[in-house]
Order: C-alpha cells, then sequence, then structure tokens
C-alpha cells in the first residue's frame, strides 16, 4: 500500500536549510499498522504529509496503492490522495466555516457523493468518536478534545486504503483516547494500512510494529507483531 | 492571588445552552500549583478563560491580584491581564506573521517595555524551552511541538502572579515534557501561583494538589500536598 525508498526532505535554501528526513525507507503492506514515535522535532510530521503526498520530498521514492507519487502534477497527486488517503493533521485543520458534520463529510463530498449520504455518514462517523448530537455546532463551539475528534471522523471516513493520523489523541483524555485507539485499529483489522504518530508508548502498543525517529533517521524498528 | 467563587457559564440560548460550569469554587494562594483534569469537554478550559478574564461568567465572582474582573470593562481586564497573567492556550493562538523571538516578546512589548531588551528576554526564553536558534523561524516553519514550545515561552515569559497553561505538553515527548514541567514548577517556586491543566497523571503529580472536573462541577480535589 505504501512505499517509502531513501526519502530525503530538506525545507530552506543553502545556510538556512533545515534537513528534515536522512534516506528513510518504510513499506506498509495491507493489513499493518506501524508507529512512529520521536522527539519533538524529528520529522515525524514530514514523515506523514511525504507518504500522503502534501509534501514533495527532495530526494527519494514514494509510492501509494502503486502510483508512483514524485512523477505527478499536484493535481493528480491531490486526486489520488482524495480516493486512497485518509489524513488526521497534527494541526486539525478544521474549515472553521463549517460545522461539525459538514467537516467530516467534506472529503466524501469531495469525492463525488451527494450531500444527503455523505452527511448520514458523517453524523454516524462522529457518533463513532463520542460527539453524537454536535454535529451542527461549529469547531469553534467546541472544546479543544471535541475539536480534534472532528478531525479524527474526518480522517476515518469512507473507504481508505491509507490512514495517516499525526498525533490525533494529544488532547484527549486517557479513557477517550483508549476509544480512539480501537476505532484505529478496527480500521486496519478491516483491511486498511495505517500509520499512527504517537508521543504515548502504550498509544503505539496497539500498532504491530514501532519505528523510532531521530534528528531524520530511522533508528529502531521493532520488527515483527509485539508480543 | 486567585479566588473564584460559585462560578457558573452557560453557552448559547435556550434549548441549545451548553451549562459548561456549574458553581465552580476555587482559591489560589502565592506559590500554590494547582492541576486541574477531567474528561475532554468538562470544562477545563472554559475555567482557565474565565480566571485569566478571557470570558465573562455567567454567574458567580472572579478576581485576580485583588482586582475583581466581573465588574470591569474589557480595555480594564485586558490591561490588568497583561501585567498579572501569563497564559498558554489550548489552541496556541501564535500570531503565524510574527517569528517566534517575536511572539514571545510580545506580552512584554504590549506591557511597555522597550524592543530590544524584549527581544534578548525572548531569545533566553526560547532557550529555556530548547528553541535556542529558532527565534528568526515562523511558526509554520517549526514543527507541532517546537510551536507549542513557542507558546509556552510566551506564557511563562516576565513577571506574572498568575500563570494559565492549558494542555501545554499535549505535543510533547515525554522527554520534552518533564523539562516544561520543571520549569513551571520553577517559576511556582519563585513565587508565582499556576494552574495547569492536563490529560497526564505523572504531570499533575507536579502540582501541589489536583482538582478533577465531570461536567463542569469539580467532583474531586486532592486537598492537601500530595505526599
Ligand atoms: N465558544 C463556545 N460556544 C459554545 N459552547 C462551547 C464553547 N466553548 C466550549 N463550549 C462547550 O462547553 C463545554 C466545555 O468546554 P471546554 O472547552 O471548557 O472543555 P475542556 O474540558 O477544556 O475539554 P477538552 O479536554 O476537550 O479541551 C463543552 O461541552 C463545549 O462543547
Ligand atoms: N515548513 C517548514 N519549513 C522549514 N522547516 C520545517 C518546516 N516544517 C518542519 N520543519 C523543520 O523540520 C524538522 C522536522 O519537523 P517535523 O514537523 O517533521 O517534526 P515532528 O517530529 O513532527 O515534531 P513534533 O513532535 O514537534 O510535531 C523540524 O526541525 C522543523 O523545524
Ligand atoms: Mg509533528
Ligand atoms: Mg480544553
Amino acid at each position: 500500500v505504501l512505499e517509502l525508498r531513501d526519502v530525503s526532505k530538506v525545507y530552506g535554501e543553502s545556510t538556512l536549510a533545515v534537513q528534515a528526513l536522512r534516506g528513510v525507507s518504510l513499506t506498509l503492506q495491507q493489513g499493518e499498522f506501524v508507529a512512529v514515535m520521536g522527539p519533538s522535532g524529528s520529522g515525524k510530521s514530514t514523515l506523514l504529509q511525504i507518504a500522503g503526498g502534501m509534501e514533495q520530498p527532495s530526494a527519494g521514492a514514494v509510492s501509494v496503492a502503486g502510483h508512483d507519487l514524485v512523477g505527478q502534477t499536484p493535481a493528480e497527486r491531490a486526486a489520488a490522495r482524495l480516493s486512497t488517503v485518509g489524513f488526521v493533521f497534527q494541526s486539525l485543520n478544521l474549515v472553521s466555516s463549517l460545522t461539525a458534520a459538514e467537516n467530516v463529510a467534506l472529503p466524501l463530498e469531495l469525492n463525488g457523493m451527494a450531500s444527503r449520504p455523505a452527511r448520514a455518514a458523517a453524523a454516524s462517523a462522529l457518533a463513532e468518536v463520542g460527539l453524537e448530537g454536535c454535529g451542527d455546532k461549529f469547531p469553534d463551539e467546541l472544546s479543544g478534545g471535541q475539536q480534534q475528534r472532528i478531525a479524527i471522523a474526518r480522517g476515518l471516513i469512507g473507504e481508505r486504503s491509507l490512514i495517516l493520523a499525526d498525533e490525533p489523541t494529544g488532547a484527549l483524555d486517557s479513557v477517550t483516547g483508549e476509544a480512539i485507539l480501537r476505532l484505529l485499529r478496527a480500521k486496519v483489522d478491516a483491511g486498511c494500512a495505517a500509520i499512527l504518530v504517537t508521543h504515548e508508548a502504550r498509544h503505539a502498543a496497539w500498532a504491530d510494529r514501532t519505528v523510532f525517529l531521530r534528528d531524520g533517521l530511522i533508528v529502531d524498528d521493532t520488527g515483527g507483531p509485539q508480543d
């Protein structure tokens, strides 16, 4: 489903250049769940942005569901992403002028689904994250953790072959956080692949293996399934 | 330093009204450090916003450093807040058109300090949170955890008598998170009062006591210092 081969990423030019990733390789099969941990600034979000086609790598190859992302135009990448990748951004990126239900329905409507079935699917996705009845509220009428759960529902909705979740439970209490991990695990067991960036070891334990990043390099990989 | 007496908060009108706080009382002396925990949506951020004078309570009394906040105009509240309260917002609220150093210097400059000493103080505050050398970067050139640390440096800078931190370590790895707690504890030991909202029990353990919120009510308070 996902193949990153020797991916590097540099931000900025010459003296101000920051090397965010240095030759990272990662392969995910269908039904595989990988966690990524590492200190702040080590390249975790950059890895997800490149895997999801939102950022171009400076070097190396990226392919998602068989499509080679590096050779494509931004429009081609966006189209491939819409039907394949579900993304939960670290910065949430909710559209403040849309209600919770409209935000969650957005990926489905952008993919051509009619409004009425998209909104129905959004309502049940919101219920799955414990936000039934909040569909008509705008993001700024909700708490930080409630907003994060809207972003999670939007990232998990629809048939995705790859889910990329960037610290999705950072604003949640441990009970709510575990419920979200259970949901993510169920999506993987139903057949998609997922990468979870987290700072919580007990959340990484839900994955099949954990990759550790430090200064843009993969320094450890727990390999086989956790016993 | 802070006294909340029977504070209630309702958002919205009539049938859509949400009762965020229901008669909450909390008193903080100088040098006292209180943690607040509770499920997502239980009223933690609302409590901090009211304690810091950013939101008006629907009922009850609020006084910070002897000033009664409820009777004041927004301008009077803002002036009292600038010289008294340091705030770390859950949503960060960084000014994207300012650099990291300019964001951190802002509370000092708004309080009348000249640019040059304010920037020098900002540079050392950024170093205290592990971001030396990032002063000239803009927020969107930094990772999520780096942005959170800018917001923390801004909330702790200058002589504050009350620090209100709303889940300041949600985006940080455990090593960086502990370093931030140590910094907050040092500010309290130097004489200010602080409230920390957190979902991590091991971070709440740094405080003198922990208050638990549920559906807008204080349901538990560990009272005396943790043994
Ligand atoms: N501006 C607003 N308008 C309407 N309702 C609001 C507003 N802000 C918060 N609420 C509601 O008030 C309640 C308390 O919100 P608050 O932000 O204080 O929760 P919290 O405990 O900080 O939660 P979290 O852990 O998710 O950040 C929630 O039910 C929320 O939906
Ligand atoms: N748009 C950008 N422009 C310049 N530098 C950037 C940009 N985005 C990230 N960086 C830099 O690249 C490095 C990696 O950033 P990244 O966001 O991938 O870190 P991260 O591991 O996700 O950290 P965190 O845990 O704090 O979210 C950091 O040093 C950061 O400052
Ligand atoms: Mg990140
Ligand atoms: Mg909150």
